[in-house]
């Protein structure tokens, strides 16, 4: 059966993984 | 210095990985779009050690019968395991030939020792979800190199670009991606040993500037 996964969003992940970087 | 600031194991170093779509502009010219990048990278001492991720997080993104990262990680060594976050960007390019899908990618080995090792490549979701080539070293100025040079994507990675590529808004397309995922495993052909793992998500990037990523190790606290 299929297992529901906990969106990314929720996870502990740092600030990083959500950040763009921008070109230096 | 590039242990623990790139994507390096005390055995094997990747300095560059990228996939890219290729069109004829005339017939001395192409066109190259680079959807994602990894250049090369110098760092030395001064700089800061990437940041972490606790595999604990993302071990269901990579699930496998056998071989998934939870049991490569487990079996280590675990300075080989690396998370990257892809900003794939997006193509104006209109595709038409298969042919034109190119992925690189270039490693040298860190023991002075010419190993011939396997990349795999498990994309999820897909079934079977292995793609597997097999290296050999070579020879170039000192060091054991690997180079995957224009190897085509797959026909499954190729028709999910153009899939992808067709959805109207960029929250579908990340809607998709987030339950996209593709784990690159290299390991030595005769031993087994695992030099190097990398766990690849993705989002589509919001930038001008080209195919963006951020680096992080993988680590079990």
């Amino acid at each position: 059966s299929a297992v529901e996964q906990v969106p990314m969003r929720k996870r502990q992940l740092p600030a990083s993984f959500w950040e763009e970087p921008k070109l230096t | 210095p590039w242990q623990g600031r790139s994507i390096a194991s005390s055995k094997l170093r990747m300095l560059e990985f990228s996939a890219f779509l290729e069109q004829p502009q005339d017939p001395e010219t192409f066109n190259k779009h680079l959807f994602v990048h990894i250049g090369q990278s110098n760092p030395s001492y001064s700089d800061p050690y990437l940041e972490s991720v606790d595999i604990r997080q993302i071990y269901d993104k990579f699930p496998e019968k056998k071989g998934g990262l939870k049991e490569l990680f487990d079996k280590g060594p675990h300075n080989a395991f690396f998370l990257v976050k892809f900003w794939v960007k997006n193509s104006t390019l209109n595709p038409l030939l298969f042919n034109s899908f190119h992925l690189e990618s270039h490693f040298y080995s860190c023991k002075a020792q010419s190993d011939t090792v396997h990349v795999s490549y498990i994309l999820r979701p897909h079934n079977p979800p292995q793609v597997m080539k097999t290296e050999y070293a070579r020879f170039e100025n000192g060091r054991y190199m690997f180079r995957i040079h224009r190897s085509p994507l797959c026909e499954y990675m190729i028709n999910f670009i153009h899939k992808l590529k067709h959805l109207p808004e960029k929250y579908m397309m990340n809607s998709v991606l987030e339950n996209f995922t593709i784990l690159q495993v290299v390991t030595n052909r005769d031993t087994l040993e695992t030099l190097l793992c990398v766990a690849y998500v993705f989002e589509v990037s919001t930038s001008e500037h080209g195919a963006q990523h951020h680096i992080y190790r993988l680590v079990k606290d």
